[in-house]
């Protein structure tokens, strides 16, 4: 059934955050434990909507990296209630958060990103998609569990990036658990991903394409880079590496690779 | 410069405290992006478009975006890649728009939308906020992205 909220949601409500500006939405922040044996544990930030948030859908957000904090970039700088100024002393509202439209759940993910943590340190050096996959589905079955208000919500993944691995991945681990059930608790719709790794050897083949039709590299290169790369490889070649090198450091000069037109952090 | 500032205010104990974060005293500090976990990652699935025929199968509702001055996992990348899904057109190509500009443009097939985002980089809502709220509450919505 729905359930009740258990003490587990109170413990992890946030009043307010240093430097915040006063909020009418409610904010939960804390730790679900993904794998008991290794001692491995998944850090989320929840900032409810910001009207009606018992009718609007739960979006879980996944910054990719690998490694990379979705609170860092999804929370902070991208979709999140708060910006934060330049001294890191105080948070400014963000006029296009998205928990206007909706419940978002923020997850740093693997283990060993941001706050998640491991006890067993080999897990550091051993990460990928699969395991990643299975403890995001652990962590969403056991966060739902603490706040039971989200059962049968409609419910959706977004992100960005190498998340373009992590979003279906875990879309379909949901996909597959809820095949037990006549009705899923988790109530998954759909998914969306904003610059996503997709396709190892299309999307090589499309980003030197994208280098050199937006005039990043010169056609010399361009021919090289074709010429020498074999992207159905998972490894490529030293002179395939030393090309692509080449075209970045040569070629693009001093740019932010993520935003080819706007400055340079220096 | 935004992730420095995200690394000065979450080391902070008092907000680590007030996210009830770090209970456990982690050895290092926490950082945007682990520099141990992306040289170390195993398995990584070649390629995902055969999970993505299988969800679109099960009815899901798809959208990928692309800001396209992104140059990492540029737009061309995507198109490249979703392509090979060889989708069924069921809305033609077509400028969506934002605060009275093209915002980029669009195609939705039968099982997937995709949009690129125009003026942005790899994190859409970064630099294109407006946009990306009228993305995101489209998909929420499920309806086509403004033609006007």
């Amino acid at each position: 059934g729905g359930g009740t909220k258990d003490e587990g949601q109170e413990v992890d409500r946030i009043s307010a955050l240093p430097g915040q500006p006063p909020v009418t939405f409610s904010q939960f922040s804390g730790y679900i434990t993904v794998n008991e044996t290794h001692g491995r544990a998944l850090f989320y930030w929840f900032t409810e909507a910001t009207t009606h948030p018992e009718k609007k859908p739960l979006v879980l957000w996944l910054n990719g990296g690998p490694g990379c904090s979705s609170i860092a970039y999804g929370a902070s700088e991208e979709i999140g209630p708060f910006r934060i100024n330049r001294t890191g002393s105080s948070l400014y509202l963000n006029k296009y958060s998205w928990n206007k439209e909706a419940n978002i759940l923020f997850l740093e993910s693997p283990a060993g990103v941001g706050f998640s943590y491991t006890n067993t340190s080999s897990d550091l050096t051993d990460s990928g998609d699969q395991r990643t996959a299975q403890d995001a589905l652990i962590f969403m079955i056991r966060w739902i569990s603490r706040f039971p208000q989200y059962k049968y919500r409609d419910f959706y993944i977004s992100g960005e990036s190498y998340a373009g691995h992590y979003v279906p991945q875990l879309a379909k681990k949901i996909h597959d658990y809820n095949k037990a059930y006549s009705e899923p608790f988790i109530n998954l719709k759909g998914f969306i991903v904003g610059n996503g790794v997709t396709d190892s050897y299309y999307d090589n083949i499309g980003t030197v394409t994208f280098w050199w039709s937006h005039s990043m590299i010169s056609d010399r290169t361009y021919r090289s880079i074709l010429s020498l790369c074999n992207f159905t490889l998972t490894n490529f070649s030293q002179s395939c590496n030393d090309v692509i090198n080449y075209a970045i450091n040569s070629e693009f000069g001093n740019i932010d690779q993520y935003s080819i037109y706007t400055p340079t952090c220096t | 410069c935004t992730e420095n500032y995200a690394e000065k205010y979450y080391n902070r104990p008092e907000v680590q405290r007030a996210m009830h974060a770090n209970t456990t005293g982690i050895p290092y500090k926490w950082t945007a992006c682990s520099d141990v976990l992306i040289k170390n990652w195993t398995d990584s699935q070649f390629s995902m478009l055969p999970t993505y025929r299988e969800l679109m199968a099960a009815g899901l509702r798809i959208w990928v975006f692309s800001g396209d001055t992104d140059s990492v996992v540029p737009v061309t990348a995507t198109r490249f890649s979703l392509n090979h899904l060889n989708l069924t057109v069921k809305t033609q190509w077509y400028p969506w728009y934002s605060g009275g500009q093209v915002g980029g443009w669009t195609e939705v097939y039968e099982g997937l939308t995709f949009a690129t985002v125009r003026g942005a980089g790899h994190e859409v809502p970064l630099f294109q906020p407006k946009r990306g709220f009228t993305l995101f509450s489209s998909f929420l919505a499920g309806k086509e992205l403004p033609k006007s």
